[in-house]
């Protein structure tokens, strides 16, 4: 399949919170 | 034959390597090295309905590992990502803009199986570039089969070196090695040349 | 020259100590063992709010690691503490009362920094034993250079016995190798004799 809609809609993610870690703003320090 | 002295140099490097994430190359997938999961881009998490999570007694909801697992060190059993089927797609923001090289592909050793099998891990898959997070079709970087029958670790190198960086790469699953129900991720790493 | 049996027995030797965390001392820093960090006493997070965390699509928070990874085992790059600039400081109970003997201090090696360097990490510091956490100014167990062209890990011996035992020990970062914006710390370890 390519790629294609949502994989976390709310109504399952009701059921299985995800926390979501996004990097905005550059990298972490290292 | 070797004297001890040289045997211990050996042991001391391959040790060396050992801990330098097994590879001693620059994961620019590793989340805590900066890469993240595009979470609006991948299949659907297969739920199993199994690792209830309580409080005080008070059952809350049915935890199970998201994409996120699969650019995280932790290959323990059960510690990967499973999605329905046996063809599935994630996408992975990198640290950084590189030239891919070589992807790395983890599994749980069939010994550490509970059931002796390993017919839950990937068997052919694509790994694309993308130019940008809404990109529908990328660029093919390679085409590849984790083996199996191989290591627990298994690294593929690109065929032949792309036009451009990416910094968005797509890994695509197109067939596993017989599970009915899902196919486990449990670490998939980037490597490559930084831009 | 030597029998295979004979190297056989060099590698589960280093292999035991490399399961031993490595070094196959008690490291009285380390948390799980019953470390902890004075969060009272240290230097500022560097705040970088790259990493977002987010639930339902809804933003939540930035992420930065605390000091607390400093006493934990996890080394994989970004699992550090960073402090703006390059001098700061961090003061550790330790499980115990102890004669503090030896140091530890690690960094990611550079094969696994994304950008091939580790100008982040710590170069000059010292280390102090404090009577109590109220105690401004320790008693010097010793001051180290961390060598970013030697191993991931080194061992800093004291210099000298002290004449007392510590429970709470300063390390104080006195210079980095070259990071203009922040030092990274991934964990530093304390060993010595139990009172």
């Amino acid at each position: 399949p390519t790629s294609g809609g949502p994989c976390c809609s709310h109504a399952r993610l009701a059921r299985t919170p995800y926390l979501v870690l996004d990097y905005v703003n550059g990298p972490p320090p290292i | 034959g070797i004297t001890e002295a040289q045997a211990q140099v050996i042991v001391n490097n391959a040790l060396k390597l050992y801990s330098q994430d097994k590879t001693g190359m620059v994961d620019f997938a590793l989340e805590s090295g900066g890469g993240s999961i595009l979470s609006t881009r991948c299949s659907e998490t297969y739920e199993t309905k199994t690792a209830l999570i309580s409080l005080f007694g008070i059952p809350l909801w049915y935890f199970s590992q998201s994409p996120r697992v699969v650019i995280q060190p932790d290959i323990y059993p059960g510690n990967c990502w499973a999605f329905r089927g046996s063809q599935g797609y994630l996408v992975v923001r990198l640290s950084m803009a590189i030239w891919p090289a070589t992807f790395t592909l983890e599994h749980i050793p069939k010994t550490l199986a509970p059931t002796g099998s390993i017919a839950s891990a990937p068997k052919d898959f694509a790994v694309y570039g993308l130019e940008n997070e809404y990109q529908e079709e990328g660029q093919l970087l390679g085409q590849f089969m984790y083996d199996q029958e191989g290591d627990s670790l298994q690294m593929f190198p690109v065929p032949e070196r792309p036009d451009r960086t990416f910094q968005i790469v797509e890994l695509r699953i197109l067939s596993n090695w017989g599970h009915p129900e899902y196919t486990c991720l449990y670490r998939f790493r980037v490597h490559g040349e930084p831009a």
